[in-house]
């Protein structure tokens, strides 16, 4: 049995920015 | 000595990077679409997409060699600025990864891009508001 290599797996919001909106109004 | 290695790019964005959505699912990073996000954020929990539409795109006077983009995001239309390497993908609703310089986003990640342009309106995500 051959091991699987193990592949890294990234988290869908990783990908995405994070903008948080600042309330300066 | 061993060659120092270049700046290190998110491996995130290589082609053929496996991304897990919060539903479980395992999908190439190249094959996600406006939905997996959509979804993702649904199931997540306290997350909530965003749409954020670029409103400027200027080259960083203070950092060179990066990019200066103006969102507007959300409802509110909040303004957000962010510096990025020119390489960097954003998702844009209906079309899919865009950056700055479509030719060095594959160059680094091989990543095929469309060119992101003022009018794009990308997926960002943010803390969903209490009710």
């Amino acid at each position: 049995n051959v091991e699987p290599r193990s592949v890294p797996v990234f988290p869908w919001h990783s990908l995405v920015p994070f903008l948080a909106p600042t309330q300066s109004d | 000595p061993a060659p120092t290695p270049a700046p290190s790019n998110p491996s995130h964005f290589m082609k053929g990077a496996i991304i897990q959505l919060a539903t479980g699912e395992l999908k190439r990073v190249e094959d996600l679409q406006t939905q997996d996000f959509v979804r993702s954020a649904e199931v997540s929990g306290g997350l909530k997409i965003d749409s954020s539409m670029v409103v400027d795109i200027r080259t960083s006077q203070q950092r060179p060699g990066l990019v200066v983009l103006h969102f507007t995001v959300g409802e509110q239309q909040s303004k957000v600025t962010i510096d990025v390497p020119p390489e960097h993908p954003f998702f844009v609703f209906g079309q899919g990864w865009s950056s700055c310089s479509p030719e060095r986003t594959a160059q680094l990640y091989g990543l095929a891009c469309h060119h992101l342009q003022v009018g794009d309106v990308c997926v960002s995500i943010t803390l969903q508001q209490p009710p």
